[in-house]
């Protein structure tokens, strides 16, 4: 799965998701990455968000918009992200990640897999990473 | 506002073997929708050009590359959202176009419904101009072989694949 989170100079949100499923799936099977408020959601007033992981985990907890409405609710990105994507694997045992911004601009990152590749690029330089808890950073 | 775009190319077990690729791919994704928003580029435009740069890289599990279902297809599957009027487009069962995403932005903007699923994804997409490519060639020998092992040990819920054909989800 991939997926990206912008803002654009007039503070426009937008949240893009594809992915290929995953292996060994039933001919048919629909996941998570379609179904709004699951893989992808936008909210101009509050923040956007894109997901990856269990897709059935992230389709019956409703991922994406769970951590918007965290955001609504008050918390700021990084810890709406870690709090939805922790209880999602803590009340159905499967691991997701996902990527947020908030309204102002503010990044989360966080996820339960092993690993989960993202990048954003600010003040001219690269910020990426895909192990637990790493921040790369060099010039772009 | 400062524009910013924020990218990822996929959680799981990823394999040594992936993760140069997937660095680097999420790297050039986050590029080039910066570049895009720098040049006053909408956020809508932007998030759909850095997911089409990684639906095009075997790195990822999307578009090109992406994993096979049981009959040994690519079934694929995007999603698109703009925050300002909440407006959505979706496909679903997409076998034979390259750029899912491109295909999920026009239902946003082009059809009064949210989410299009197999034939009717596909009938949208031709009516749109958009042109069908052979359903092998999205076929990456990874995701061959990975469905392979998948059918020799089931194990469900693996979506990340590499040369030695570790699993993960994502």
């Amino acid at each position: 799965t991939v997926g990206a989170v912008a803002i654009d100079s007039t503070g426009s949100i937008a949240v893009a998701t594809s992915t290929g499923g995953m292996s060994g799936k039933a001919v048919g099977r629909i996941g998570d990455t379609p179904q709004i408020g699951s893989g992808t959601y936008a909210d101009d007033g509050v923040g956007g968000v894109s997901t990856t992981g269990h897709g059935e985990s992230i389709l019956k907890y409703c991922l994406a918009h769970s951590i918007v409405k965290l955001m609504e609710g008050g918390l700021d990105a990084g810890t709406a992200t870690k709090t939805a994507v922790n209880g999602m694997t803590k009340r159905l045992n499967n691991t997701a990640g996902a990527i947020t911004l908030s309204k102002s601009g503010q990044v989360g990152v966080h996820f339960s897999s092993k690993r989960m590749s993202w990048a954003y690029i600010r003040d001219g330089k690269y910020y990426y990473g895909i192990e637990q808890g790493e921040v790369l950073s060099e010039k772009f | 506002m400062d524009p910013i775009v924020l990218v990822h190319g996929g959680a799981g077990d990823i394999p040594d073997s992936r993760v140069a690729g997937k660095l680097r791919g999420s790297k050039m994704a986050a590029a080039r929708a910066h570049r895009l928003l720098q040049a006053g580029g909408s956020a809508l435009e932007a998030v759909e050009a850095a997911v089409v740069v990684m639906e095009e890289d075997e790195s990822f599990n999307a578009g090109y590359g992406s994993v096979l279902n049981l009959r040994g297809e690519v079934e694929m599957e995007a999603s698109i959202m703009r925050g300002s009027d909440l407006a959505v487009g979706a496909v679903t069962l997409v076998k034979d176009f390259k750029h899912p995403i491109s295909i999920a932005h026009r239902v946003l903007t082009d059809s009064p419904h949210s989410l299009l699923g197999a034939e009717g994804a596909k009938i949208f997409a031709l009516e749109k101009g958009f042109k069908t490519v052979p359903p092998e060639s999205l076929i990456s020998q990874n995701a061959r072989d990975a469905l392979n092992k998948f059918l020799e040990h089931r194990e469900f819920g693996r979506t990340e694949i590499g040369a030695e054909h570790e699993g993960g989800v994502g």
